[in-house]
């Protein structure tokens, strides 16, 4: 169907020559037996640039409603980390701390998928 | 989103999903399509987690992202988690933690603990639908048995429906988008029709990773919000993850 919502016949064979692909994926050891601190930092080190680009698109869209909330997010999430339930703050800090970015906004990544049910 | 969870004519379990996110968060007037989707399909990654030297479980994560959306603990369960639009949703649970009430758990913090802790689909299942959580989700669960596939339909505090797969009655999978099993998807985004209709097409004795790869590329199965497909066959632990791109014409959901 050529008009919205554009639908089509049952597709064939895309397995086989990963039709409608944009590729595969790297894949990342992340050892439990390391320091929770520490445990994603070779993820971080591969994707550090796209997750800065990440994060900075959200702080666009998000300070176009409103900067102040870019400044609540600065200034109290990184106490928030603080309530995770361990290992989850601990990880979010060592992300934080391996990409350079603020441990607000790592936390603001990993709550998007939470508050976006609304 | 879209899960299935479907099994061969000899029980073989297989659990596929394609994850759609960034909806009405930024729109390219230029390129037509969602910034964010385009941002997030370069941090996917697969995350092998291990323990004492051996997989303990592994992942489809988004870099930077801790929480688990898709995740295989081999030989014993698969789950996936799905997003449920509801205006008592994320967003309040959020606020209720923040204001001290944290009796709740993340909703995909609790699929990684569960990934941890659980050791069968059964207490996989016993978690996922008792524990409390801060958002309205469905969780997509497989097992290893025959007949082991369910969606769970979650409220914050209780759990609304489970639909189990009834082999008895000739079903052979489960399927969930984003909307509840037991009303009408709105007539704006119907995908599980489309995603039935190739499922039924391709039929029981097809089942398998090309089969259902066929049915999550087939839009608007597939669509602007797709980041990527995973495959998961917990008998062998396998996990194969493929990012996507929707050809236009596309549908922006």
């Amino acid at each position: 169907q050529v008009l919205p919502p554009y639908t089509e016949d049952c597709q064939h064979g895309m397995y086989a020559n990963h039709a409608r692909c944009a590729g595969m994926p790297p894949t990342f050891e992340v050892n439990l037996d390391q320091d929770p601190s520490v445990r994603w930092n070779g993820v971080v080190q591969h994707k550090k640039k796209e997750l800065v680009a990440m994060i900075g698109q959200i702080k666009l869209l998000v300070g176009a409603i409103s900067p102040k909330i870019i400044t609540a997010v600065d200034q109290y999430l990184p106490e928030l980390i603080q309530k995770l339930p361990e290992p989850y703050g601990a990880e979010i800090q060592g992300i934080a701390k391996a990409s350079g970015l603020p441990d607000g906004e790592i936390l603001l990544f990993n709550i998007f998928y939470e508050i976006f049910t609304v | 989103c879209t899960s299935i969870v479907a099994q061969d004519d000899a029980g073989k379990l297989y659990h596929a999903r394609n994850l759609d996110f960034g909806l009405f968060m930024g729109w390219d007037v230029k390129n037509h399509t969602w910034l964010i989707t385009e941002y997030l399909r370069p941090l996917v990654v697969n995350v092998n987690f291990t323990r004492g030297g051996k997989t303990a479980y592994k992942s489809v994560n988004f870099a930077g992202y801790i929480g688990l959306l898709t995740g295989i603990k081999p030989n014993a369960f698969t789950i996936t988690l799905n997003e449920r639009f509801n205006i008592d949703g994320g967003f309040v649970g959020m606020l209720e933690w923040i204001m001290g009430q944290r009796d709740g758990h993340w909703t995909s913090f609790l699929t990684r603990t569960v990934m941890d802790k659980a050791s069968s689909y059964d207490e996989a299942m016993s978690m996922l639908t008792k524990e409390v959580i801060l958002a309205p989700v469905y969780y997509i669960v497989g097992g290893v048995k025959s007949g082991e596939g369910a969606v769970v339909t979650r409220d914050r505090t209780k759990l609304d429906n489970v639909m189990a797969m009834n082999t008895t009655a000739g079903e052979w999978y489960v399927l969930e988008t984003n909307y509840d099993n037991w009303t009408n998807p709105p007539f704006f985004d119907d995908r599980r029709a489309d995603a039935k209709k190739c499922m039924d097409y391709s039929g029981k004795k097809g089942v398998g990773f090309p089969s259902i790869f066929d049915v999550l590329s087939t839009k608007p199965v597939l669509n602007q919000l797709t980041t990527y497909t995973a495959l998961m066959q917990v008998n062998a632990g396998t996990l194969e993850t493929y990012i996507r791109e929707c050809p236009h014409p596309c549908y922006p959901w």
